[in-house]
């Protein structure tokens, strides 16, 4: 049985591709078999993953022949790169929100072309963009959890509040089974009030929701994507491994 | 003559709505006549300028009437935040998207709606969202120039190169004197190599067209959109304030 986990919040910059990657390579350094999908037109996993963003056949490409009534495979635009599968994404995606408009079923295109996928790998973990529009509820639609990444600032948190009431609309009009599988707080430092502020008002707000571990801010995170690789492969001993460790531990956890 | 200012960029957290906020209030400080228009649906900027993020009406209820040839004057939604004129925005804009799509001449409805405003008021600053979407289209077709803010790493980095070529078809199909006002690096850490190392990558590829000014890390911007205030009312003597009048000074500058 395999879990499709969407990493998602509309707030722009708040880690949701460093995640991804990262709790990717964790799980797979962790013996399971795991599936990205790039669900930005930004194209920022694929490049995180080190493909060139132009590569094609991608998900646009997927999206195309479903909503013509087409067969995709999931074979049909994989990839592979860092030992993981990946469908990527392209800057065409952009187009996918208006041609999908009067498509029928628009919402589940997405969930349409992982089921066979979700016969294959033990995780598929989809990055989205930073937008609550017809991509973010395709990948929504086709996830049994979500995990939300955000900054802990006054903005993020703002934005927060309205993602959940939109993840509300998608569970009770699309995927009943959709659960939060919690908030991690990302490029965390310590000695910033705000920072420290912010997440007790998480934790009072949402308790246990809120992973233990915190996501430090880490250059070599950065310095990682630059790279095309993840942060187990690039420095092991870094921050940004040890937290994503840690984090990966917890959401194995949380699946139990 | 008034001159309208996108600030536009893709990729998420690049401090789109920070210099929004903080280049309109310099501007007001120089004794310029300033409006701001928040066209993201997260209603960032609305937030930043202390007003609720569900205020109607606001930009949504713009598009909504124009969409259905309707007359929209420039103070039907007009508020006042900051000694400052504001049109909001609402999660509901994210309709916007969809609900455009087969409007006759739907690049142009922001254009149209500040014809009026452009004899009102010396700058007209439009806050963009994470995306190269309908909202973005409208906020380039209504500008005469855009300010692209992003942090000096790998990602922006690779981001704003779609960036440009998506704004060279706007510029090409629906707006042709939409010039680039500059490049402006945010979130700046002169100890971080990469920050430097971008830097002086973006200046060899764009040469004069990236500002002087880079707004360095300083957590009291932060703070100051928490309070709902600019820097300049927030903390006049921090970073976040010298660097964001320096910063106007150079847009003033440019554009004499
Ligand atoms: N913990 C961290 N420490 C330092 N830098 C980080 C950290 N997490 C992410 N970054 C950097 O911050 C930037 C934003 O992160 P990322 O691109 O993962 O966010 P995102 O939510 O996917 O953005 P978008 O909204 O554009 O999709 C990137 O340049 C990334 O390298
Ligand atoms: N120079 C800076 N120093 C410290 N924090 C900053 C700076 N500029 C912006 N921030 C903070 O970083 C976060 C992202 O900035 P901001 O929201 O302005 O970016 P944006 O591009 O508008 O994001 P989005 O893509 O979501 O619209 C905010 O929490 C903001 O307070
Ligand atoms: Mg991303
Ligand atoms: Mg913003």
């Amino acid at each position: 049985k395999s879990e499709v986990i969407s990493i998602a919040i509309q707030k722009g910059g708040s880690g949701k591709t460093t995640t991804a990657i990262n709790l990717a390579a964790y799980l797979r350094n962790q013996g399971k078999k795991v599936l990205l999908v790039d669900l930005d037109p930004q194209a920022n996993l694929t490049q995180s993953a080190g493909l060139q963003e132009e590569v094609e056949p991608n998900i646009y490409h997927v999206f195309k022949r479903l909503a013509a009534g087409q067969d995709a495979p999931v074979d049909f635009s994989l990839f592979r790169s860092n030992d993981m599968d990946i469908i990527p994404s392209s800057l065409d995606l952009a187009m996918s929100e208006m041609e999908l408009v009067s498509i029928f079923g628009r919402e589940k295109l997405l969930q349409q072309h992982l089921r066979e996928a979700r016969k294959k790998y033990d995780f598929i973990i989809i990055d989205c963009p930073p937008a609550m529009g017809m991509l973010t509820i395709n990948a929504l639609t086709a996830s049994d959890s979500v995990i939300i990444p955000l900054q802990a600032e006054f903005l993020p948190l703002k934005g927060m509040r309205n993602f959940m009431k939109s993840m509300e609309t998608v569970r009770k009009n699309l995927n009943p089974k959709l659960k939060v599988l919690g908030f991690l707080l990302t490029k965390f430092d310590q000695r910033k009030i705000m920072n420290q502020r912010v997440a007790s008002q998480l934790s009072r707000q949402y308790g246990d929701k809120v992973f233990k571990t915190r996501i430090r801010t880490n250059i070599a995170l950065a310095q990682a994507q630059e790279k095309g690789v993840d942060i187990f492969s690039f420095s092991r001993r870094s921050n940004g491994a040890e937290d994503y460790s840690n984090f990966g531990e917890e959401v194995l956890n949380r699946l139990r």
